[in-house]
């Protein structure tokens, strides 16, 4: 559930998103249309692992986010 | 499988060079790691590895901790196990590992620098992360045997798209099966039971968690979720009674609770009251309204009483004296919403268990949404 879900744990699943998936810092108009650049990338991971595409940060993909892994980025380059 | 799009070395002959040691595995250990995991790729491609000990290689191969100069600092134990360049010149295809992990030869205590190893290597050669989670380029860790190793077909794919295949004599070699397929209407399942309103779907050593808000049941290797769970097993249930998901494989039965071996297992089958000369059991459900776990083995079944932990009297039964038209050998078996679906092959039968009367049948994968 998402109650579970804190603070620290959000910003640990930010950097996992900048890390693995190029979420980059966004600011300017695309921000104020209420664009979330951060729930793309979120369903981007979801999708990429396999878990249920919500958009937000829930038990299974914050645990999916915890296990140990390499390093390289996960953004998908075509075949 | 991914590429780093296309980014490959030009030539078969590549060098590497091992620049230090973790402190974790004697150097004979980690030579030998090192080794094994090129030869992984050699095996399926011309690609040939040459170790030199001095000087640049084409792959620098390194231990370090946090920051160590190539802007990637590592984090610690934990998280991020090892990272590694595409090829081309310089830092690309070097490998470095973060030695606060613990880096083990063989046991599943650490992280097997092998299959670590291995992965960073693919990166080393030009393949990006895999999306398969059977294959050894999927990004996350999962333990497997190294003695037992065997390179899954969608990284062989992925390799032998750069490369092409391995043109020397070499005897043939053990191919891994592919990953199954939720949606191939010819699987037969191996095992089905719930988890705390969740289904899980057991097929060789991985299962699909599907929970009724999913798009998309997740698939998981076995032992990613249950480290000393058998794989390819027979039968599983959930004792909504005890708490704990039991495997059935063989002659034996292992119990969890949570993620957790429950100590003692595995335990033989006729510790559950199943006669002794039983080998195997094909199917386990349990009935949320009896609070009674029916065994099916062959054409007969048996009845549980999980709160006495005792077989009941009268048992087995045959099969198809209780389920109508069940036949065929079962396969799986689990309870839903008050419903009871025997799965027979890839077919999925939906019963009242009270009157044995059958409502469906339906395709293994219709829970599976294809």
């Amino acid at each position: 559930p998402l109650s579970q879900i804190n603070q620290q744990d959000e910003s640990f699943a930010k950097n996992y998103l900048k890390t693995f998936f190029n979420l980059t810092e966004e600011s300017g108009p695309t921000v104020r249309r209420g664009f979330n650049p951060a729930a793309v990338k979120l369903m981007e991971m979801q999708r990429f692992f396999g878990l249920q595409i919500t958009g937000t940060l829930d038990t299974d993909t914050l645990a999916m986010m915890k296990k140990p892994r390499c390093g390289v980025s996960d953004q998908k380059v075509a075949r | 499988f991914s590429t780093f799009g296309g980014f490959k070395w030009e030539k078969n002959s590549l060098t590497y060079r091992i620049e230090n040691y973790t402190p974790d595995m004697s150097a004979a250990e980690v030579d030998d790691s090192i080794e094994r995991a090129l030869q992984v790729w050699a095996q399926v491609t011309p690609l040939r590895f040459t170790r030199i000990y001095n000087g640049i290689a084409d792959i620098m191969i390194s231990f370090s901790r946090q920051a160590h100069g190539d802007g990637y600092p590592f984090d610690g134990p934990g998280g991020t196990l090892a990272h590694a360049f595409a090829p081309s010149t310089g830092i690309g295809g070097d490998a470095h590992f973060d030695d606060d992990e613990d880096f083990t030869f063989s046991s599943n205590r650490g992280y097997v620098l092998f299959l670590v190893a291995a992965h960073e290597f693919g990166h080393s050669l030009g393949l990006s992360h895999s999306d398969d989670p059977g294959a050894l380029m999927y990004p996350i860790y999962s333990f497997s045997n190294p003695e037992t190793f065997v390179l899954p077909q969608d990284d062989v794919n992925g390799i032998q798209s750069l490369y092409g295949a391995n043109e020397d004599p070499v005897e043939p070699r053990p191919t891994a099966p592919p990953t199954p397929n939720a949606c191939d209407s010819t699987m037969t399942l191996d095992a089905v039971a719930t988890l705390r309103g969740e289904m899980l779907f057991f097929k060789d050593s991985f299962f699909w968690r599907s929970y009724p808000q999913s798009a998309t049941p997740q698939q998981t290797r076995i032992t990613n979720f249950w480290p000393n769970a058998p794989v390819n097993i027979d039968a599983a249930y959930e004792s909504q009674q005890s708490d704990r998901v039991l495997l059935f494989k063989g002659r034996q039965v292992w119990a969890f609770s949570g993620y957790d071996l429950v100590s003692g297992y595995p335990k033989p089958l006729s510790s559950l009251g199943l006669p002794k000369t039983t080998k195997k059991v094909d199917a386990a459900l349990y009935d949320v309204a009896s609070r009674k776990t029916l065994f099916f083995v062959g054409s007969n079944y048996y009845s549980y009483d999980e709160a006495k932990e005792t077989m009941d009297e009268g048992f087995p039964k045959r099969v198809d004296e209780t389920f109508s038209g069940m036949s065929g050998k079962v396969t799986a078996a689990f309870q839903y919403r008050g419903f009871t679906y025997v799965y027979s092959g890839p077919y999925m039968f939906e019963y009242s268990l009270r009157s044995g009367r059958l409502f469906r049948v339906l395709r293994n994968s219709y829970f599976l949404r294809c």
